[in-house]
């Protein structure tokens, strides 16, 4: 899963820019 | 009684609201019987992302929320992330399933799992409506009080009237007691506590 290491920070602003899937 | 932007303002909020659910596949996972402490960490680590995102698409959708700055939105999302997320878990607790199929696999003290049960166990018996839970989730991400907030009149602006709402839906749900609207906000610092607590809980899982 490549979201595993991102920070919570990370996660908001890619799923703000509506980019989910990346 | 509401008034017509009351009422569809709160339909709208319900319906984001009801929208709001983690992907089976994911939930699925916590059924599974794993017991290695990696895979338990995956497991936590891919809801909470799961979790973040389905609650960052409410939040878009919350009106006004997009006219905001846009730093101020990700501040208001990053200082509420964690609370919106142990609300959700007051109602259907996918933690509490993951807590009680490991008990010892996170090491988390009890001092830390004891008031959160606490807290679990009184909101039940405030016997919430759905509506409140929705409004009080909005409330949550929408507090003008959070770090690094730089237009808070803005951020006040979008609150107030999902507080107007919610005392409303108060009155409405529970007249024979005045105080649940009262009760409600109540939560809201314990829910900060929690985060402090989750907070500290991560600085020290770093350093081990």
């Amino acid at each position: 899963n490549s979201s595993t290491n991102m920070g919570l920070e990370a996660i908001i602003r890619k799923a703000l820019m509506g980019k989910y899937d990346e | 009684e509401f008034t017509p932007e009351q009422q569809s303002l709160l339909d709208y909020i319900m319906d984001s609201y009801s929208k709001q659910q983690i992907p089976q596949e994911v939930s699925k996972k916590l059924l599974h019987e794993e017991f290695s402490a990696e895979g338990n960490f995956l497991i936590l680590t891919e809801m909470a992302t799961s979790h973040v995102q389905v609650l960052v698409e409410f939040t878009k959708k919350l009106p006004g929320f997009q006219t905001l700055d846009h730093e101020d939105q990700i501040a208001l999302l990053k200082g509420s992330a964690v609370e919106a997320i142990y609300w959700k878990a007051t109602i259907r607790s996918p933690w509490s399933l993951l807590f009680s199929n490991r008990p010892n696999s996170f090491s988390i003290s009890d001092e830390f799992i004891t008031p959160m049960f606490n807290f679990y166990k009184s909101i039940g018996e405030l016997k919430m409506t759905q509506e409140e839970y929705a409004l009080l989730t909005a409330i949550v991400i929408l507090s003008p009080d959070r770090q690094y907030i730089k237009d808070r009149e803005s951020v006040e602006r979008l609150q107030e009237p999902l507080l107007d709402i919610l005392q409303k839906c108060c009155k409405l749900h529970h007249p024979d007691n005045p105080q649940h609207f009262a009760c409600l906000l109540g939560r809201l610092p314990e829910l900060r506590t929690f985060n402090h607590h989750h907070a500290e809980m991560l600085m020290s899982w770093r350093v081990n």
